[in-house]
């Protein structure tokens, strides 16, 4: 998988994925 | 909401009953930020709808490096547009079932 995890020093995580393609192009 | 260029949608079903809630934000339209954005993707996050400010939230993820101090405003605002959507549609849920 491509998804990549950061945390914050606060404690809050924050995990890194792609953008789904489909959604890119529902505008 | 209006159309900040950033989008935030759950990214889990939402039970109503949860206060601690999974969320997705990604830049749908870079041009509307002030910097630029540096592709990061998808970034998903959980967010406390009873504890937590989404200004902190944005705050933490330019502290974290995915947007620009410049970018704060768009960020926080896209995140709190889409709590009070969640908020209003659990408090809808709530009158109708009553």
């Amino acid at each position: 998988s491509s998804a990549a995890q950061v945390v914050h020093s606060a404690g809050r995580r924050f995990i890194v994925s792609p953008v789904p393609e489909a959604r890119l192009k529902d505008q | 909401a209006e159309n900040t260029g950033v989008r935030v949608e759950l990214a889990e079903e939402d039970d109503g009953k949860k206060s601690s809630i999974a969320l997705k934000l990604w830049v749908e339209d870079p041009k509307k930020l002030k910097t630029k954005y540096k592709d990061n993707g998808a970034i998903e996050f959980t967010f406390d709808l009873e504890n937590e400010v989404p200004e902190d939230v944005a705050q933490e993820m330019i502290e974290s490096g995915f947007f620009h101090e410049s970018d704060i405003k768009i960020v926080g605002k896209s995140i709190k547009d889409r709590v009070a959507l969640i908020k209003w549609k659990r408090e809808r849920t709530v009158l109708l079932q009553v």
